[in-house]
């Protein structure tokens, strides 16, 4: 979940 | 989505419009490094790739799909428009952009969330961006004559960093699991590559100076 968060930036 | 974010995000999409516009409107991307151009795309081509599977939101495909079609365009000018890559300063741009690549592709195999094939170039886009900018950075130094658009693109971009900056601390307040030390670092780095620009940027437009430089 820790990488997943900062794919929602571009 | 936290106002510094969107704001964030139209301030790059604003300087990518800047120099699209410039080119475009003026037939002209001198002043402007290939180099760093070329770089954004591979940032972007390899950053993106989840478009392919995983979906966060509308905004966030749509941006995606208008990054990576406006950064391939500009490339594209610079490189094949018969008009347009006759005024690229091929000469003065020369930073060795494997330098840049090579690194930050052996960080990101060392320095990483997960050893995944797309985890891997997720974290070698947010090292490569962070530095992608000195081509355009060294260029300026060397060709003295900065016209408004390049310098606004630049501003722009420096202006988009530091947005972000303010949208991690804000998540940091308000998102309990958001901690991404990988991300601030390379941010961090990136938001500070632009501090002298900024100061001569500022300096330049307090006296009404043409903006310049020191080599």
């Amino acid at each position: 979940a820790a990488t997943a968060a900062a794919h929602d930036e571009l | 989505m936290n106002i510094f974010r969107l704001a964030g995000d139209m301030t790059h999409l604003m300087s990518i419009v800047v120099l699209l516009l410039k080119i475009r409107a003026t037939k002209s991307c001198r002043g402007i490094s290939l180099r760093t151009q070329e770089m954004y795309l591979l940032v972007f081509l390899c950053r993106y790739l989840d478009l392919f599977y995983s979906f966060v939101s509308l905004y966030n495909t749509v941006m995606k799909l208008i990054f990576l079609a406006s950064s391939a365009a500009i490339v594209y000018y610079m490189r094949y428009d018969r008009v347009v890559k006759q005024t690229y300063d091929r000469r003065q741009d020369t930073f060795r952009y494997l330098f840049l690549i090579v690194p930050c592709l052996i960080l990101a195999l060392l320095i990483n969330h997960a050893f995944t094939l797309t985890e891997i170039l997720w974290t070698f886009s947010i090292y490569l961006e962070a530095v992608a900018i000195l081509p355009q950075l060294v260029l300026m130094q060397r060709t003295q004559n900065i016209d408004n658009l390049t310098g606004n693109y630049v501003l722009l971009l420096g202006t988009y960093r530091g947005l972000y900056i303010l949208n991690w601390i804000f998540r940091f307040f308000t998102e309990p699991h958001y901690r991404q030390w990988l991300v601030w670092i390379s941010g961090l780095l990136q938001t500070a590559l632009y501090g002298d620009f900024f100061y001569y940027y500022f300096k330049c437009w307090k006296s009404n100076k043409k903006l310049t430089l020191p080599a």
